[in-house]
């Protein structure tokens, strides 16, 4: 199915063609083989003929035939939607989805996330030497494989993780693409990007796995003397130089923005700024003063005396 | 014997049946939840 098309979620199961008790529609819990009970009692029934044992093996196998037409649409569904939502995700976040990649590898038992029964996932069944049996098994066992390389928890992807940026000068010579932040970390990737001609470095705090806060340094597209620092996650323990402001306790905050881009426009800003508060405040210091008739009175003692001591030497 | 056969064939059948309808049980339920998060 194709993703970028307007997505059909229903499953559109052909059930009317099915006679058994099937739901016509999604979501329904319980689905089961209309035959399950009435078979076990036609088993019992010693004095049935073969004839008629025959024709309801018939009737099962066209059953189980229709099951698993139905379970292979509804896997064809489950993937083309399972892409859709993927490439939606993607588009959300397409660099974290991109790191993110690894670690999904590391999926829990997809067994374990479906909750197969024990004898289908381990394969056993009862024993037959009809060749239809292990046309069946085969069958069986290529859905069940076709049904787990599509699955993992769908539920992870939407874990929510703190993202925050800063933007760090640095010198445009120094390769090493190193942000000071107070906390060890351990490189474990380096890429280069479509959008900007400097490499990414990917960083995981050197306490991982258990702490999981990965940080991706890159320099600025716009101005290469600037590192841009993107920190995901936050620290579950304290840096070793926690009072040094590590970037990640801001975290609370979706972006930490330190405007330096136009670094020197702002430092001379900064200075004039400076001037100006030095110059009020001296003013208002020597307002403060003259207008202290003490102080007036002491200074113009101390000048005469100052004076008297020069005229007699 | 041809109807012992036939009898260990239909449970054999009958118990595949049943495997299959909880995989595609479990298949729907895990498909509502991706509906579930694309709605």
């Amino acid at each position: 199915m194709d993703c970028s098309s307007p997505l059909d979620i229903s499953l559109n199961l052909n059930t009317n063609s099915f006679d058994s008790n099937f739901p016509a529609k999604l979501p329904k819990k319980e689905v089961k083989a209309s035959t399950s009970g009435g078979v076990e009692s036609k088993w019992l029934v010693k004095d049935k003929s073969a004839s008629e044992l025959r024709e309801e093996l018939n009737r099962v196998s066209s059953e189980n035939k229709k099951i698993k037409e139905m379970l292979a649409t509804v896997w064809e569904n489950y993937n083309a939607l399972h892409h859709h939502l993927e490439k939606l995700q993607s588009q959300k976040s397409p660099e974290i989805d991109h790191i993110e990649q690894p670690t999904k590898k590391r999926k829990q038992d997809p067994e374990e996330f479906l909750g197969f029964p024990n004898g289908l996932s381990s394969g056993k069944t009862e024993n037959s030497s009809s060749n239809q049996y292990h046309h069946h098994h085969h069958q069986q066992h290529e859905q069940k494989n076709q049904l787990l390389t599509c699955k993992r928890p769908v539920t992870d992807s939407f874990n929510k993780v703190k993202v925050s940026t800063v933007y760090v000068p640095a010198d445009s010579s120094d390769t090493s693409l190193t942000v000071k932040d107070g906390y060890q970390w351990r490189k474990y990737g380096q890429k280069v990007t479509r959008d900007n001609p400097s490499p990414r470095a990917y960083f995981r705090c050197s306490f991982a796995p258990s702490c999981p806060v990965k940080k991706k340094v890159q320099r600025s597209a716009e101005d290469p003397s600037i590192l841009v620092a993107t920190y995901e996650g936050t620290h579950n323990h304290l840096g070793p130089n926690a009072s040094e402001g590590d970037a990640t306790t801001q975290v609370g905050s979706s972006t930490v923005t330190l405007d330096m881009v136009h670094g020197g426009h702002r430092l001379a800003l900064e200075k004039n700024k400076r001037g100006t508060m030095q110059e009020v405040l001296v003013q208002q210091m020597a307002s403060s003063l003259t207008n202290d008739s003490n102080f007036t009175a002491a200074l113009a003692a101390a000048i005469t005396g100052r004076l008297m001591e020069q005229s007699r030497t | 014997s041809t109807t012992t056969a036939l009898v260990d064939e239909l449970k054999r059948v009958n118990a595949e049946n049943k495997k299959l309808s909880e995989m595609l049980t479990l298949m729907c339920d895990n498909y509502n939840v991706l509906r579930k998060q694309l709605m």
